[in-house]
């Protein structure tokens, strides 16, 4: 759909993406991560979009198998929630696909 | 009015009581940190109330001056969100709380 196609290439275009609510803590502080690791996300509001925002969680539901916020992709690649970047980056493995993709 | 009346009585009759939203994390994760160290909160769910909700969390900003999910009191006592919860029981003022209270 022209909805999907947008999301394609919106993760494509840009190394890090933030699929975020503005009212929401766990998006809050994803962002905050990256701002802290010197990143600066392109982040969508889902919540600032109007009818569109729910659409595009849809979308990504149905491209991610993600319904939640925040949605996280780096380098074109679907990374997951805010946990799994937390954990990502303890672990060390953040800043690669980050350097790969080439946000930093 | 008729809802701070409730709001009152409610934290007054219960040792734990917790304002939340089914969908946000933060607001699970102070309820698991709860059930974690063996309390059982009452747990009000703001967005399984219909229109009652929105006007609770009036409410509760009224009373509290805090709008935001999770909202917690012990023992009548508004402690604040999940962040404030979490500090507490990490430098260990959370269990003389919830003894005081008759929680646990
Ligand atoms: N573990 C996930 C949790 C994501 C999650 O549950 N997000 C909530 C908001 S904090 C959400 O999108 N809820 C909407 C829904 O469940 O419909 C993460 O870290 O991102
Ligand atoms: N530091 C606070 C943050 C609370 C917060 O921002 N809650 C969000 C949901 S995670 C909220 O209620 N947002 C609604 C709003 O801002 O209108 C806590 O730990 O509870
Ligand atoms: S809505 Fe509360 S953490 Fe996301």
């Amino acid at each position: 759909s022209r909805l999907e196609d947008t999301v394609k290439s919106t993760v494509s275009e840009n190394p890090v993406v933030v699929y975020s609510k503005t009212w929401c803590s766990y998006s809050s502080e994803v962002k905050a991560l990256f701002r802290k690791i010197g990143v600066e996300p392109l982040v969508i509001e889902l919540d600032e979009l109007g009818p569109q925002g729910p659409q595009l969680q849809r979308v990504l539901e149905r491209l991610t198998g993600q319904y939640t916020v925040p949605n996280v992709f780096i380098g074109g690649e679907h990374i997951g929630g805010c946990t799994d970047t937390v954990k990502l980056h303890r672990k060390g493995e953040l800043q690669p696909l980050l350097s790969r993709a080439g946000a930093n």
